[in-house]
């Protein structure tokens, strides 16, 4: 028996709406620790990780591990029949062949449930070591949004270089060339207004921005966003998702012919 | 340019 409420059911709707273009299918594999997601894109060059703990959802209960296997077009269309404002469950039998979704409005006079089809899905674990980086960077998520946004209507690809002056985000296209620098700023007063470039060494790496562009999808679940960089390595986009855990993007990067 | 599959970058756990 797998059982999981969400009192902020809207997290769930917007951790979707963040995936869905990116990964078509994956398994949600749950366990006694949370609820977990790796998926891969079709041509396997980025990877979406989601880490939902179980002590950030309001009641938690798994009596076997189980590997439920998602088409996330699907959930996105039953979880677009769900209140911003509603309570989620998600429930499954042991070895269930579907979902049950849960739907309760705040005022409890509205209650709606959906069985979601579950499939079975060959899914390969990649082993993500933990790691030091070059560089981290954390910055508003509305800002990398609206950079690597402004970005993609001039070129393809991203080179992203972290020094001691900053961040810096070169493109060039047939309209000409663009360079966004942002600095290390603490000043304002809100935290997640700040930017932060912790540096360890300077590095810079080529990224598509289709893949960016998209990864900025998740600015509704988190006020910032941090990157991680470190040579010849696929960048770290991610967006930590409250008390509930985190979704991180894996992109490799583009490399010399 | 080209990207090699994360496969590349990560072993299979």
């Amino acid at each position: 028996m797998f059982e999981a409420r969400i009192t902020q059911g809207s997290v769930l709707k917007k951790l979707v709406e963040a995936l869905k273009e990116l990964v078509t299918e994956g398994n949600f594999d749950v366990s006694n620790t949370g609820l977990s997601l790796q998926a891969m894109d079709s041509s396997h060059v980025c990877l979406v990780s989601l880490t939902l703990r179980e002590d950030g959802f309001d009641h938690f209960r798994c009596d076997r591990n189980m590997a439920m296997g998602i088409h996330f077009g699907n959930l996105s269309k039953i979880l677009k029949c769900a209140g911003n404002e509603d309570t989620i469950t998600l429930k499954a039998e042991d070895n269930a062949d579907q979902l049950t979704l849960m739907f309760e409005a705040p005022s409890q006079d509205r209650i709606s449930d959906f069985d979601l089809k579950l499939m079975s899905i060959e899914s390969e674990h990649l082993g993500i070591p933990d790691q030091d980086y070059s560089a981290e960077v954390k910055l508003p998520s509305s800002e990398y949004q609206r950079i690597v946004r402004d970005l993609t209507s001039i070129g393809d690809t991203v080179l992203i270089s972290a020094t001691k002056e900053g961040i810096k985000f070169s493109t060039s296209g047939d309209v000409g060339t663009a360079n966004i620098t942002l600095r290390h700023n603490t000043t304002p007063e809100k935290p997640e207004e700040q930017t932060f470039i912790d540096l360890k060494e300077p590095v810079a790496l080529t990224f598509a921005l289709r893949y960016l562009n998209n990864f900025s999808k998740a600015t509704p679940l988190a006020p910032q966003v941090k990157l991680s960089l470190t040579k010849d390595l696929p960048i770290v986009v991610e967006y930590q998702v409250g008390e509930l855990g985190s979704v991180r993007f894996y992109l490799a990067p583009k490399i010399d012919d | 340019m080209h990207q090699e599959p994360l496969t590349a970058y990560f072993p299979s756990a």
